[in-house]
């Protein structure tokens, strides 16, 4: 299980994008490489958040979780029509 | 829709929304199962040029492409990333990798928010009349978000992300999980951010009722909607061997019963399956059932799936009843085959009959569509009710609005019951759920947003709100279907959406972004959790007294400590004069006569666009060590407004 990829989705604080990246979507990149070579970006939020989802393992969310601007990786939820 | 328009008073009152001018300026962005462009309720026959604001597109697909869209459906988009990473690549021979709408649900909540007048619509003759959405000049973006495996948070953020670079006016969601806190809630994460850039987020309060904390969407920058009845029904009756007869409703149109009694048999007497009283698949025995009418309990499986699984048995029809989890609430459907559905007590009256009868003989009689139906409306036994289990001092729903028994545009790609075994084709289905009366508060909010550009998502939901009605005519209480008594504020929240009265509602409770953030810091979030919701660096002043109950909601949940003796709690207001200046004094009624309420000052003069504060205190003398409800309301009036407010006492 701890294998296992699931969606989780990123929340960044996009302030405190280090002065060292032009763009947010390079930072988030490379956060996301931090912990996964094999991550690939399925969204990049620039509105209704800031951050990205992705598949990651739960280790590689946690760790994830703990890079600098990251403020919260949650797992993906399934919503229903109602 | 048909009726709803009559039944809103949207039809007499035509002149007064600007709809034929500003109307066609307001965008609804609609999160959902994608839509059948071809449905004539897309049709733009009438329309001006696109709004210049808008900067969304068409986009292609299996069996779509930009030629799909026109002046009325403006936008369509889909979102499956998240869901392709889920559950593997979209086959496209079973759902299409595109906005087109394989399910019916998108292109019903479309078209009653903002559908074209379509005339002679109906459902095999049923709810026959003129049908348009409710703001019918709006455009329409369509965001698919929902597919045969379901909506997918990462796919419906990006949605949302989408409409509010596109510049939607109104984002509509019929769709919703469970109550989880904001700051991990997707979509009240995402209807901040509209929030903030004007867009009114409307979302449906769920199918959950009528348990109590079964609310979902209940962040307070939602327009969080329950559902009611309309004033029209659809009679189908059941005739017993003993010259009794019970009333139910159907949708079935096709090969008539013939006219003499049939069979009647328990599907529980049918089935060697346990809970076979559910007609659930493969559990019915046909040599019971074949050539027999069987009745079946609801729940579980889908009330049309058990008319398909009566039939595949050998079943000539069904007589479908409730149990205490749904009481006397009807909700139609178009079954597959000759059946109707009873209330609680028609089918305990029912299974009597059948177990005292060596034998039960049953005749099925449809009536077609009836009008006029009262009391109207009734809240929806289905609809989710509070109190609020996030922020039990923000009292949701905040309204209700026609959700049950709704005529709309559908799906040719699916039949009316959405089973695979359907093959009927419809222009228009009937469903119902709190997913159908979202998109009536959208459209609504789509027309006042046409009439008064310049109010803010928070003015518009306090105008619905604070003019919504909870009593009938004759001046009885709104009911509850769930028990047949009056319904309250956590069933009906401010009451049931008066669109008329909503466009001049004298004063309004305004709220801006810096409110939202005040009440974030008021439930305690942490930086973090406020820069997930926020995006931003947002810090609470430690100097600050935040309160939630400052919040100007247009309604009021009180939360007494419970154990104490006498408890005082203070609520600030401010009203703010959408109309002509005028003099407004306050009453205010409790159910409870140990709460007192007391509102300083109980008199206000406003000159026009002028702010005023009040104070409401609430004390209590009741010790109580249990949990415990009440409920009481506000209103200030000129004497030509009653500005309304809600209210509820938890302990």
């Amino acid at each position: 299980e701890e294998d296992q990829k699931s969606t989780y989705i990123v929340h960044v604080a996009k302030s405190e994008m280090p002065e060292t990246f032009s763009h947010h979507s390079a930072w988030y990149e490379s956060s996301l490489k931090s912990v996964s070579d094999s991550a690939e970006m399925l969204y990049l939020y620039d509105n209704a958040i800031h951050g990205f989802s992705t598949r990651l393992t739960a280790e590689e969310a946690r760790t994830l979780e703990t890079q600098s601007g990251i403020l919260a990786v949650f797992p993906e939820t399934r919503f229903e029509l109602h | 829709t048909t009726r709803t328009p009559e039944f809103l008073g949207l039809d007499k009152n035509a002149d007064m929304f600007p709809e034929s001018t500003s109307g066609g300026e307001v965008i609804i962005g609609l999160l959902d199962t994608g839509v059948w462009p071809e449905s004539k309720s897309f049709d733009d026959t009438g329309l001006g040029p696109i709004p210049s604001s808008w900067k969304g597109q068409c986009e292609t697909g299996t069996n779509f492409t930009t030629s799909n869209c026109n002046k009325k459906l403006i936008g369509a988009r889909y979102f499956a990333n998240g869901y392709q990473a889920a559950t593997g690549p979209i086959d496209e021979s079973k759902e299409s990798k595109s906005p087109r709408d394989d399910d019916g649900h998108g292109t019903h909540t479309a078209s009653t928010a903002a559908g074209s007048v379509v005339a002679g619509a109906s459902l095999f003759g049923y709810a026959s009349g003129t049908a348009r959405g409710m703001a019918n000049h709006a455009r329409i973006a369509a965001y698919k978000v929902c597919w045969l495996g379901g909506c997918f948070s990462s796919d419906i953020l990006a949605a949302i992300d989408k409409a509010i670079e596109d510049n939607v006016n109104v984002l509509s969601l019929s769709l919703g999980g469970g109550m989880s806190d904001y700051y991990r809630d997707s979509i009240a994460i995402g209807a901040f951010a509209a929030m903030e850039k004007g867009i009114l987020v409307s979302c449906s309060a769920g199918n959950a009722g009528p348990s109590s904390f079964s609310l979902s969407n209940i962040a307070p920058w939602i327009t969080t909607v329950g559902a009611g009845t309309l004033d029209r029904d659809f009679p189908a009756y059941v005739s017993l061997g003993n010259g009794k007869n019970y009333s139910g409703v159907s949708l079935y149109k096709g090969n008539a019963l013939p006219d003499s009694p049939l069979p009647l048999i328990y599907a529980g007497n049918a089935s060697n399956a346990t809970g076979g009283s559910l007609c659930t698949a493969g559990t019915l025995t046909p040599e019971k059932v074949a050539g027999k009418i069987v009745l079946c309990d609801r729940g579980v499986n889908a009330r049309v799936q058990k008319g398909a699984v009566v039939k595949a048995a050998g079943g000539l029809g069904m007589v479908l009843a409730n149990t205490a989890a749904n009481g006397e609430e009807l909700v139609a459907d178009a079954h597959l085959l000759p059946a109707t559905a009873v209330g609680e007590k028609a089918g305990d009256a029912i299974k009597s009959y059948l177990f005292s009868d060596s034998q039960p003989t049953v005749k099925i009689l449809f009536e077609g569509t009836k009008v006029g139906i009262q009391p109207s409306p009734v809240v929806a036994a289905f609809s989710s009710r509070g109190p609020n289990g996030i922020t039990p001092q923000i009292l949701k729903p905040d309204l209700i609005a026609p959700g049950v028994n709704i005529l709309a545009g559908w799906s040719k790609a699916v039949g009316p019951t959405g089973l695979t075994v359907d093959n009927r084709r419809v222009d228009f289905n009937i469903i119902s759920g709190t997913s159908m009366s979202c998109p009536h508060v959208s459209g609504l909010a789509a027309l006042i947003k046409a009439a008064h550009p310049n109010w803010s998502p928070a003015v518009i939901r306090s105008a619905l709100m604070t003019t919504a009605y909870t009593a009938y005519k004759n001046g009885d209480k709104l009911q509850d279907s769930a028990t047949g008594k009056p319904s309250t504020p956590f069933d009906h929240g401010a009451g049931h959406v008066d669109p008329v009265s909503a466009l001049n509602p004298g004063l309004v409770y305004d709220l801006a972004v810096d409110d939202y953030l005040g009440f974030l810091c008021a439930i305690n979030y942490t930086d973090a959790e406020i820069n997930s919701v926020a995006r931003r660096k947002y810090q609470c002043d430690a100097s600050k007294q935040y309160s939630v109950n400052d919040l100007n909601y247009p309604s009021f949940a009180v939360v007494f400590q419970s154990g104490g003796g006498s408890t005082v709690v203070k609520h600030k207001r401010t009203l703010t004069n959408v109309g002509a200046a005028g003099t407004y004094s306050v009453s205010a009624t409790s159910d409870n006569p140990s709460i007192q309420i007391s509102v300083e000052p109980k008199v206000l003069s406003f000159k026009e666009n002028e702010n005023k504060s009040y104070t409401v205190t609430f004390t209590t003398s009741a010790s109580t060590s249990q949990s415990q409800n009440g409920f009481g309301s506000l209103a200030w009036s000129d004497g030509k407004h009653v500005v309304g407010s809600p209210i509820s006492f938890s302990w």
